[in-house]
């Protein structure tokens, strides 16, 4: 089984602004 | 067939043709006769001229054209000087004069190696070799001074009054000329970019000949061929010389060499030193193997002794998001194509590891896998392992399902 790509949008950024990439 | 290349396209070494390098060129004499105008040379008399030019020019048989320098007074005798710029490097093998008048008592011919600069003694002809140069006469050469000028007496007598030689051989006489593919001193002891000759003491000459027939006998020197034989320096990578666009005289280099006399690499041709061919070895300068991925590259004397003296060139600026001494493997953060030869443009891929799922930016150079975080797999550690599942954290991504 091929597991889905990681989706950017799930993840929270809250915390973590500065690693956000760009796009 | 160019001689540079055998049959088979491989370097070997070649030499610009035996010429007598005076030919045709301007001579600068000291003194010469015809202003004031005298009863044997009038400078605005084309039937009593004798100018330099007649020094180089052609001589048909039984027809020699003669320069003359002024006439001296008898108790007063000068020395005059003939400089004959050869305009490169040449590699003599003699110098010879035919004169028109009695051959002067004395005679220094120097050279220049660097246009007129700076002048070394190349031989002296005198009766007189210790008083006038400090010289013995006839003395010999050894391995220990093969770069020294002698003098001889020879060659200065009276007579013949007119088609009298001096000749000066080079390499006559001198221990290493059976050796001179590797004998530097004399390799550069035949080198020579301008010629001087300088005459003292004249002899007598004929009343015939004197400018005022009452004085009897007249004091001046007169020479009808000045030969310089020699090949054109080029070192052994050059088969011809020939005019540049500003007229100077250069090789025509071969075997990946440049420069005047074919004297270094040609730019990208670093691998190995420069060096002069010889019957054995043409020594051609060896590109530098960079996969085309640079157009430049230096030597380093210290590789090149560490390979056995094999190579010593080293790429600079690599591009293609190549790295290394020969750009033979990829940057930081690129990965070997294995489907592409190295030489192909596109022989380095981008490791494009995963901004969340990876734990760094440079991929494994050969597989391209990317460092991933626990977890985490894929070759750009996009997805999340087996018995993983996405989580809301960038900092873990992917957390085991309970």
């Amino acid at each position: 089984d091929v597991m889905p790509t990681l989706d950017m949008t799930l993840f929270d950024w809250t915390d973590y602004e500065d690693l956000k990439p760009d796009s | 067939p160019d001689p540079c290349y055998d049959e088979h396209g491989l370097p070997r070494r070649c030499v610009p043709e035996f010429v007598n390098a005076a030919f045709g060129k301007e001579v600068l004499a000291s003194s010469t006769c015809g202003r004031p105008a005298t009863r044997q040379c009038d400078a605005s008399d084309p039937r009593k001229v004798h100018p330099p030019s007649y020094l180089t020019d052609l001589n048909t048989a039984g027809n020699m054209t003669c320069w003359r320098s002024e006439s001296f007074p008898r108790l007063s005798p000068q020395n005059v000087s003939l400089t004959l710029s050869l305009g490169k490097k040449f590699e003599v093998t003699y110098v010879s004069l035919q004169f028109c008048s009695p051959r002067p008592e004395s005679v220094a011919i120097s050279k220049s190696m660097d246009y007129g600069k700076n002048w070394v003694p190349y031989q002296y002809y005198s009766s007189q070799c210790r008083k006038l140069f400090g010289k013995p006469s006839r003395a010999s050469v050894t391995k220990q001074n093969e770069q020294e000028a002698l003098c001889t007496d020879g060659h200065t007598d009276l007579y013949p009054l007119t088609g009298g030689l001096i000749a000066f051989s080079t390499l006559d006489g001198r221990p290493s000329a059976q050796d001179f593919d590797n004998s530097p001193v004399l390799q550069d002891w035949v080198t020579a970019t301008d010629i001087r000759v300088i005459f003292s003491r004249p002899q007598p000459t004929s009343n015939r000949d004197s400018d005022t027939a009452e004085d009897g006998p007249g004091f001046f020197y007169s020479v009808g061929e000045f030969q310089v034989g020699g090949r054109c320096k080029c070192n052994g990578h050059a088969s011809r010389c020939g005019k540049d666009k500003e007229g100077r005289l250069v090789c025509d280099c071969k075997h990946n060499t440049e420069g005047p006399e074919c004297d270094r690499c040609k730019p990208f041709h670093y691998d190995r030193p420069w060096q002069r061919a010889n019957a054995r070895e043409a020594n051609e300068c060896m590109a530098c193997t960079c996969n085309l991925h640079a157009r430049r590259c230096r030597f380093n004397m210290e590789l090149y002794k560490l390979s056995g003296r094999k190579s010593g060139g080293v790429c600079l600026n690599c591009r293609h998001n190549t790295a290394g001494r020969h750009c033979h493997y990829c940057k930081e953060g690129f990965y070997r194509d294995v489907s592409r030869p190295i030489t192909d443009r596109r022989a380095c891929k981008a490791c494009d590891c995963h901004p969340v799922g990876a734990a760094g930016k440079t991929c494994n150079q050969t597989t391209g896998q990317c460092p991933c975080k626990d977890g985490v797999t894929g070759l750009t550690c996009n997805r999340c392992a087996k018995g993983y599942q996405q989580s809301r954290s960038p900092i873990a991504p992917c957390i085991k399902i309970p």
